[in-house]
């Protein structure tokens, strides 16, 4: 699975999630990549793609809670996906990435690492696996 | 406001022994891909436009999970989904079980602009993607030799193998056994739980 969100100068926010799926899956088997507010979310607030067991993140409406958290309990972009992270995935394992209109990034996983990179304007870039 | 910012990324969940240059050649794609949407955004490129830019180049190199070096069905095709959305007036478009289109995030994006709906799935994903013109290949085109061997992995291991790109071992055999003493779990169910689904 890949996915991309980005935040513009206008302050826009956007989300794109696309993958194979998992390897052996059945024939017609729909993942969370594709389903608004599980894999993929973006609103004026926020954009998130998530990767990781398609059937945690769907259970989870993962993408679409961190906009929730952000909205309801007023959580900053990082502290809204560290608590999706450790409380709505169950045994699940999962990770994402988010942006959100002030201009900030960030990422969590709960699993054995990410391929993930992230950028902002001021210069900051990180490319990591690992922890 | 904010300046603009990015992240991407390329599947979560990585086998602890990927080789030292998997995780090079990853994390050169990923950098590549960071710059391609930089350049986007400092032209002043729309957010939408550059996350359907990136999520391209990760479809079209065959190294992630997604277009061209998809995961295989137990059929050995590839069946691929995508989604995107747009923060403001939360459009979205998505598509699922498409098998010849070259980038599965661009029909999304049609689907969002230029349909009724917001998602479309297998015969009416495909007979919209001919419709709307977009570049078509054959499924061979998605299917990698890594993946083949990923798939007899999973195969003799009688499990949904995660996206781990399990590092190139001398045989299936010896790859075979690390699949099967990797104990993959799915919501913290053994993985076995799920095969004969």
């Amino acid at each position: 699975t890949v996915g991309c969100v980005v935040v513009d100068r206008e302050g826009r926010c956007a989300a794109g999630t696309s993958t194979g799926g998992l390897m052996n899956k059945m024939v017609g088997r729909i993942g969370d990549s594709p389903l608004i507010g599980a894999g993929t979310y973006a609103s004026e607030l926020c954009g998130v793609s998530c990767t990781g067991e398609g059937e945690a993140i769907i259970r989870a409406t993962l993408a679409r809670d961190v906009a929730a958290v952000m909205e309801y309990k007023g959580l900053e972009l990082q502290e809204a996906v560290d608590y999706v992270i450790k409380n709505r995935l169950d045994e699940g394992f999962a990770g994402l990435i988010a942006v959100s209109d002030k201009g900030e990034v960030a990422c969590g996983f709960n699993c054995n690492g990410m391929f993930r990179g992230i950028a902002t304007e001021d210069g900051f870039m990180e490319v990591a696996i690992w922890e | 406001m904010g300046g603009w910012a990015i992240a991407v990324h390329g599947g979560a969940g990585v086998d602890p022994n990927l080789p030292a240059e998997r995780q090079e050649e990853a994390k050169q794609l990923l950098t590549r891909c960071l710059n391609l949407g930089i350049s986007a955004l400092e032209s002043n490129a729309s957010a939408i436009d550059v996350v359907e830019l990136v999520v391209r180049e990760l479809e079209t190199d065959p190294l992630f999970n997604s277009g061209r070096g998809s995961a295989l069905t137990e059929k050995g095709t590839v069946e691929m989904e995508a989604s995107i959305m747009d923060g403001t007036r939360r459009r979205c478009g998505a598509v699922s079980g498409v098998t010849t289109v070259k980038n599965p995030i661009s029909l999304a994006r049609l689907v969002m602009d230029k349909s009724p709906h917001s998602y479309l799935a297998f015969s009416g994903a495909e007979a919209f993607a001919r419709q709307q013109g977009v570049e078509l290949v054959e499924n061979e085109y998605f299917i990698t030799e890594d993946n083949v061997g990923m798939l007899k992995l999973a195969k003799e291991a009688n499990s949904i193998l995660f996206d781990y790109r399990i590092p190139p071992v001398g045989c299936a055999g010896e790859a075979a056994a690390t699949a099967i003493d990797l104990p993959t779990k799915m919501n913290g169910l053994p993985i076995s739980v799920y095969s004969p689904e």
